[in-house]
């Protein structure tokens, strides 16, 4: 399909260009709510005094998401997407080739929220992180197999919720495992800061 | 855009067949693990003593929003939609073109998990029904408008759990009023059935 061969290819020309600089670079994706931002904000409280850190927030609309990581004191850009439902490569080549990469050790991109149409669409990152959480029900992975058969790491987030919330977390695990048994899977909460050193760990950072 | 010019034509048939068979139709859309799927369930256990209804799942894969209705005595058709993120006319043409509905009184359609692609595509039903949780967050209505804006009623749901969760409901409530001042706007617990019966009734069943 030509649109996803040509995002394919920028996509590639992307991760050669964050490669040359040096660019540490991570594609977040995940369901509406699920705490992709919360996430970030988490890294970014723990590393920023350690790397430069760049966010690039992509939503349909607002710029409520890369405001909020603002006040961790890095360098956001928001990308609003118009009707499109996820962020793809050529999002991404507008911002690395047009902004001043020489001070940035780090990027994190923050995609739409979906769990379905990013999986058209890679950016060139150098690791993909699935994110759900237990809000969304035990079946939300078994029934959007597409974004966690291609990323490296999964998250299972808001376990703090769990003495509240009646959910089979274990099946959510299996689940991933099965479907792509190469998964790191991590279990997190955004909000206590549980398993966040894990996750920064698994990213290699 | 094309597609979308033959989606409303497709769309515009399916109103006139449900009209004719006098069939109240409804279309649930919402985030992914909103409580789409534990709200038709909460309707039908009402209702089903007195109306005879179908519901139709979209999911990317499995049926297992289909089954879980299922249990509560009602016909269910699961539509695998495969990579496309929202269900469109012609999926539900396909369905009530080559279904006995002398039997129906009722179809409701349940979306699939996606608060972005069902803007596109209306269904032909009466009303479009949108569902957000307080989980996914109070920023959840102002990010994603479109479908408020086209929709008639609103669910805010998960509202058992506002003890646990730091959330502004009144915000969610203001942004939605904001985007659509004609909206019926109802804060529902698909758990406790908190609010159900409220919404029967702003369904016009
Ligand atoms: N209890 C709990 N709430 C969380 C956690 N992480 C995030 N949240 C809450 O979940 C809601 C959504 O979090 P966000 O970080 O905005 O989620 P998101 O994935 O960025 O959302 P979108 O970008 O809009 O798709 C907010 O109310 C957060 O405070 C967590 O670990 N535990
Ligand atoms: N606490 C609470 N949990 C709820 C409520 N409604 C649904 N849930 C839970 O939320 C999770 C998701 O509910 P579903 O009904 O599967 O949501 P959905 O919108 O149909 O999900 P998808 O079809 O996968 O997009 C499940 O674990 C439900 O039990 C509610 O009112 N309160
Ligand atoms: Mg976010
Ligand atoms: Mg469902």
């Amino acid at each position: 399909e030509d649109l996803i061969e040509n995002n394919d290819r920028l996509a590639a020309q992307n991760s050669k260009l964050l490669r040359k600089k040096n660019i540490r670079a991570f594609d977040f994706v995940g369901a509406i709510g699920a705490g992709k931002t919360a996430i970030i904000e988490s890294i970014v409280e723990r590393i920023s005094n350690e790397y430069k850190v760049l966010v690039i927030n992509g939503d349909v609309t607002t710029r409520i998401d890369a405001d909020r990581i603002e006040q961790y004191g890095v360098k956001t850009i928001q990308i609003n997407t118009g009707r499109e439902c996820a962020l793809n490569s050529y999002h991404i080549s507008q911002v690395i080739n047009h902004y001043d990469l020489s001070e940035i050790d780090i990027l994190f991109i923050e995609n739409v929220g979906n769990l379905i149409c990013p999986s058209d669409f890679i950016l060139g990152t150098e690791k993909r992180i699935v994110i759900v959480s237990i809000t969304e029900g035990e079946w939300v992975i078994e029934k959007h197999p597409m974004l966690f058969k291609m990323s490296d790491i999964a998250i299972i987030n808001k376990i703090d919720l769990l003495d509240v919330i009646d959910v089979n977390i274990e099946k959510m695990v299996s689940d991933a495992k099965k479907i792509n048994p190469n998964l790191n899977i991590i279990k997190t909460s955004a909000i206590t800061g549980e398993n966040i050193p894990k996750l920064i760990k698994a990213l290699e950072i």
